[in-house]
């Protein structure tokens, strides 16, 4: 609060010198926004309890900032990849045919957000392998799963598990950054899409990937898979670039729903 | 002239505070940033507060430019200002947010923390 006290009293003062004449009137204006953008306490918490980090992203940040506090750069890390944002994106994706075997299971990603202006230096997607409760159903032996891309269905990484011996639950890491260096070939609009398979031994009949505890139903997010992406920004990031995205993405929202209210009512009156 | 008593400081007068290092805590929550700031909810970021006069220390670091305008001052403070006490150095922290797509980001944003100040 003191430092917006500063901006918006200082903002029009300044003008006067050689400053842009607008600066302080925009960044008065962009603080009226911010306030007025400031959802009341009990959205606020809507708002946090729809999106709940995933542990993994949790510990991350756990980590680097205590090697913050040890005055260690992040960076040194070999799992931060050099990288000074890493975004999660959750898998969009759904299982359906229900009583059909699971051959191929398909892994949505809305990369909307990603930055073009960043650079991209690892990306990895890690899904969430439950201990199949029916692993007997599947012969024993050595599984592979293989990560394809879906318009290419080129393979991008591929692990080999065996059902009997891994049974506790775990993340399966799959390295996807070779999709990544040719980001536009691969995404259809902002949708990024990787598609599972799993096959047994020398074989290459698809298995159902329900037996191998890949299944989606009853998965709470926690559970979801998610796509994690490693950039580095060259400039330096300045944090009311985030409120302003945010200010944009709930301005958008608010007009939708608007927009949908006034569809309604429309139909209403035709009825 | 004031004379310094055993500790170095002067009596008499009221003595504005030198240039250095104040806490400044910062609490995203009462900046009603909570909604898309996850962790961490508040940080010690420290401020620059005090007076850039002559002489300067060197522990300022105060550059070529804020010396002479030092010096300037204290021949004629009606025609030159002091100085400016302002952070030299400054270190990052990690901040767990929610994006405009509501993913879960993790950035190390630089220059939050004042390490250090200087008269600039």
């Amino acid at each position: 609060s003191q430092s917006a006290a500063i901006i918006s009293s200082s903002g029009p003062k300044r003008s006067k010198g050689t400053r842009n004449p607008h600066d302080g009137q925009r960044s008065s204006k962009f603080l009226k926004e911010i306030l007025a953008s400031s959802p009341s306490l009990s959205r606020r918490e809507d708002f946090r309890n729809a999106v709940v980090p995933h542990d993994y992203m949790i510990s991350i940040y756990r980590t680097y900032s205590a090697a913050e506090k040890l005055g260690l750069n992040a960076s040194f890390f070999r799992s931060s990849k050099s990288a000074n944002t890493i975004t999660s994106f959750v898998d969009r994706g759904k299982d359906d045919l229900l009583h059909s075997p699971l051959r191929r299971q398909t892994y949505l990603f809305d990369v909307s957000t990603l930055s073009d202006k960043e650079e991209l230096v690892g990306a990895e997607l890690r899904i969430f392998r439950k201990a199949p409760g029916d692993f007997l159903m599947s012969p024993p032996g050595l599984y592979n799963i293989h990560l394809l891309s879906c318009r290419s269905e080129k393979l991008l990484d591929s692990r080999s598990l065996d059902v009997q011996d891994s049974q506790k639950p775990g993340w399966e890491v799959l390295d996807v950054w070779g999709m990544f260096k040719n980001r536009h070939h691969t995404t259809q609009g902002n949708q990024l899409c990787l598609q599972l398979k799993g096959t047994f031994g020398q074989s290459d009949s698809e298995t159902d990937l329900r037996h191998l505890g890949f299944g989606r139903n009853g998965r709470p997010q926690q559970e979801k898979a998610i796509l994690v992406v490693y950039t580095r920004s060259k400039k330096r990031e300045n944090l009311f670039n985030e409120m302003k995205e945010k200010i944009k993405s709930r301005g958008s929202r608010r007009s939708e729903e608007e927009e949908g209210s006034l569809q309604f009512k429309a139909r209403r009156r035709r009825r | 002239t004031a004379q310094n008593n055993r500790h170095g400081k002067r009596h008499g007068k009221k003595s504005k505070s030198r240039c250095s290092k104040k806490a400044l805590h910062v609490n995203f929550k009462e900046l009603g940033w909570d909604d898309w700031i996850i962790a961490p909810l508040d940080y010690e970021a420290y401020h620059c507060e005090g007076v850039c006069d002559f002489p300067l220390r060197s522990h300022l670091e105060p550059t070529n430019h804020a010396i002479i305008q030092t010096l300037m001052n204290s021949m004629d403070p009606n025609s030159t200002p002091p100085s400016c006490c302002v952070p030299t150095k400054l270190s990052p922290i990690s901040i767990l947010y929610i994006d405009s797509g509501n993913n879960v980001v993790y950035k190390q944003y630089e220059d939050m923390v004042v390490e250090q100040c200087g008269c600039r």
